[in-house]
């Protein structure tokens, strides 16, 4: 099985032929692949109910920190990321404004100093798979920390 | 380097990017564990091009289906996904307790022995969904760690940052977006909110519990891809049974009394 609605077939099945996980260097006595792993999940107590506290001290440190959301994802809802960012405290340093991706409105953001909150309009919650263009658009500014 | 990948079954075309899949090693003594990383070179310029760590989340859900299905070999940097399962050496019948981020800070460290050249590159860590937890906590540590790390920052991408907004906010995210219709939001509003504002994460009164639970039903269980509102739901809905506790962590306050609540009537045979 799968996390519902995925359809992770092809990745599956080619990562757990034998040549694959040869020219993986995986070993042969390890399980397959599974998308998900029964064992840990089972055995994993969560130490964490929110990460306010752990937010707070990196962006002390001067790093930066951008928050992103696909908009349709029910998973992990974008305005509970929004209210999350906000909660944090910081004085917004732009208005929330949308971002252009090939002359089109690809989502909207707005910046706290260090940290940013941006959704990416349409897209589900693996961005990288259903929005691969703005992705790249939102990964590269961020990693340049130019403007989106 | 021995764990370069020289060829893949089914790759027909020629890559102008290195890359290497392996193992970690992100524990000592006799709690050692390894971690399988793929690590993928940027095109344009590895030794001076930014570095990404990629983690997906679950917990317990694997990284290489983020690079397999999203990030795949596009390159706005080079990009190592490992993931955060531990494949211990030793078939321990009982999990070691591990502290996921100090194991991942230990990995990383164990990454950077194996590619000494690229401790100079800028560093980022990206989280994807519980990785939302992944991403900040490893953060935390590589930003106040003693390891050489070139790190700059972190992003999350539709992550869990706190239980209670993500919980708090779904419900105004399905009333608006058409999904619970007047009545329940009516009932919703008469049992779960004051005069003030809603709870709609711990409340107490247990009509209001059975009405949440009713609308997380609906978002998770009738059918609707929660991951996508507008996109079909491929496939049955075989759930992974690591799946289902992992969504346990939604709605963790009412989840206890989750089944008495009728499955709603449409659902994907």
């Amino acid at each position: 099985g799968v996390p519902p609605c995925i359809n992770s077939t092809a990745q599956t099945n080619w990562l757990n032929r034998g040549d694959v996980r040869k020219a993986l260097h995986i070993p042969d006595i390890l399980p397959p692949w599974d998308i998900c792993s029964d064992v840990v999940e089972q055995q994993y107590s969560m130490l964490y109910h929110t990460m306010k506290e752990v937010y707070l001290k990196l962006l002390s440190l001067d790093l930066r920190a951008l928050v992103y959301n696909g908009d349709t994802d029910m998973a992990c809802n974008f305005l509970g990321d929004q209210w999350f960012v906000e909660d944090l405290g910081f004085k917004a340093t732009s208005r929330y404004q949308p971002w252009i991706h090939d002359d089109q409105i690809a989502g909207f953001y707005q910046q706290f100093g260090n940290i940013t909150f941006l959704t990416v309009k349409g897209a589900g919650h693996m961005v990288p798979q259903w929005a691969p263009g703005q992705a790249f658009h939102m990964f590269q500014s961020f990693i340049e920390n130019g403007r989106y | 380097a021995p764990d370069e990948v020289t060829h893949l079954p089914g790759m027909t075309f020629k890559t102008n990017y290195s890359q290497w899949s392996g193992y970690l090693q992100a524990g000592t003594g006799n709690n050692v564990k390894f971690l399988h990383y793929w690590f993928v070179t940027s095109q344009r310029d590895p030794a001076t091009d930014p570095l990404v760590l990629w983690l997906n989340g679950g917990p317990g859900c694997s990284s290489l289906d983020g690079f397999l299905s999203e990030n795949g070999p596009f390159h706005v940097s080079s990009l190592l996904e490992w993931d955060t399962l531990i494949l211990t050496v030793k078939n321990t019948t009982r999990m070691m307790i591990r502290y996921v981020a100090d194991d991942n800070y230990k990995a990383l460290q164990s990454f950077f022995a194996k590619f000494p050249n690229f401790t100079q590159n800028e560093f980022f860590i990206f989280g994807e969904s519980y990785g939302g937890v992944y991403a900040p906590t490893l953060s935390l540590r590589v930003a106040t760690g003693k390891a050489k790390i070139n790190f700059k920052g972190f992003a999350v991408g539709n992550g869990l940052s706190s239980f209670a907004l993500n919980d708090q906010s779904l419900i105004y995210f399905g009333y608006y977006h058409g999904l619970f219709g007047e009545d329940l939001w009516r009932d919703l509003n008469i049992n779960c909110c004051d005069e003030k504002s809603c709870n709609f994460y711990n409340n107490t009164n247990e009509k209001c519990m059975t009405l949440v639970n009713v609308a997380f039903v609906i978002v998770y269980e009738s059918g609707l891809n929660e991951y996508a509102l507008y996109l079909d739901c491929e496939g049955l809905r075989a759930y992974h049974k690591g799946y289902e506790r992992a969504m346990g962590h939604l709605f963790r306050s009412y989840r206890k009394n989750l089944s008495n609540v009728k499955k709603s009537s449409v659902s994907l045979r």
